[in-house]
């Protein structure tokens, strides 16, 4: 469902050169529940972008349900973007001075519905926050702000789960619930791709890819799962 | 050197009411390394920031340095706040359209210095960054940005230093690397009180403190340290 062949990506600052990715080829396919771990600054948040259809690779093709992603029409990459794919983003992106009620529901809004505040209040209480349906983000702690990404991400009931680093700011507790809610989920069919610092996390996939320097220089299967 | 006298903080959303901290009362010597752990919503951030001089509480007291800070004067405040303390906020808060260099030198010249490029760039050589110093915040991976946060708090060379979950965005690794500057700093002088998710983390620090619904409800020594 996912396949990139030799991503490129290169950032200048100044006279420096970032190699951010570098040479990328991987696929995933549906109802896989993969993590991709690494060292702070390996690219992994890149990767991402790329695959969400955030950003486009300086060279290097990806191709999406058999589509190349570089040669869909706008809309149709906005369509990919609002239905079938949920981003939880590594800084949350939440908007500031609407409710979380409101932010949760914002993605069902861009698919042409009217109203959705019955679905997002259910996302929101799958993540354990009903209680705070009407704080804005600044009235949040930053694992309520997390949790509300998440739920945000889910409300559109997507094909394809790119969570980056969904837990970071999550007691372990916490961290664990919304591990389980992702893999009845992704039981379901839901594929997932999850970057994550934690090894409590990616022991829990049923395949973890390693990046360093901008290349994946590891992809095993755990044997436990 | 920090000592609370049963703080209460709430905070009022719509007809609801949230009880963030609930008479919490600690006391803190000087040259302590203290964690705070606790579930999401717990209350930590709350509490940090009235420990950071940051917030005020709506009953309670807090002394510094055995001064009461609700009777300093502002500019006495401001003195504190930019010379005695280094806060890592959980959410970094860097200043966007400046270099991290520029970011990490803001403190020092708060304190009156004309220019301080010189602290700053060791500063970020002391968490692996001497090579993003020219990146802005928006060109800098997570685990980038908490680190610039974390030089950032350290450059004035404070004598408390308040860090909101400083690894949650950092592999294994560079946490790890991260806890040990903190430890060395720590046997030289440095007040520590570290909020963590990360029971790596909390097993690093000699005592723990843990919070549940705006209380302090554990106050326990960690023997092996
Ligand atoms: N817009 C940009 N301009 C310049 N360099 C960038 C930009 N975005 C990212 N980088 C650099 O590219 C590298 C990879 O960034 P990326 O965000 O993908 O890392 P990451 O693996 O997600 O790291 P972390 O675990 O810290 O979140 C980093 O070293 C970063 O400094
Ligand atoms: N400005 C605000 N208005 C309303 N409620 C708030 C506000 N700030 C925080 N809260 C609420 O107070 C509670 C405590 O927040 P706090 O940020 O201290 O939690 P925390 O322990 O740091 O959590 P986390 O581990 O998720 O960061 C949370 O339930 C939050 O919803
Ligand atoms: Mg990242
Ligand atoms: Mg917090």
């Amino acid at each position: 469902i996912i396949e990139t062949v030799n991503l490129d990506k290169k950032y200048t600052v100044g006279d420096s050169v970032v190699h951010a990715l570098d040479s990328v080829s991987l696929g995933i396919e549906e109802g896989e529940m993969v993590a991709v771990t690494g060292p702070s600054g390996s690219g992994k948040t890149t990767l991402m972008n790329i695959i969400g259809c955030l950003a486009q690779p300086d060279s290097g093709s990806y191709k999406l349900n058999g589509q190349d992603v570089s040669r869909m029409a706008k809309d149709q990459l906005a369509e990919v973007r609002n239905r079938q794919i949920g981003f939880v983003f590594q800084s949350f992106s939440l908007i500031p001075r609407i409710s979380s009620l409101e932010n949760v529901e914002l993605p069902l809004l861009y698919t042409g519905k009217l109203s959705a505040k019955a679905e997002a209040r259910e996302a929101l209480a799958q993540v354990g926050l009903e209680g705070r349906m009407n704080h804005e983000p600044n009235q949040l702690s930053g694992g309520e702000r997390q949790r509300v990404s998440i739920a945000r991400a889910l409300v559109t009931h997507p094909s394809i789960l790119l969570a980056d680093e969904p837990t970071g700011n999550l007691d372990t507790k916490t961290g664990e619930e919304v591990l389980e809610l992702f893999t009845q989920l992704n039981r379901k069919g839901l594929t997932t791709i999850i970057v994550t610092h934690d090894p409590e996390v990616s022991s829990r996939c049923k395949r973890v890819l390693r990046m360093i320097d901008g290349r994946i220089i590891d992809d095993t299967l755990n044997s436990s799962n």
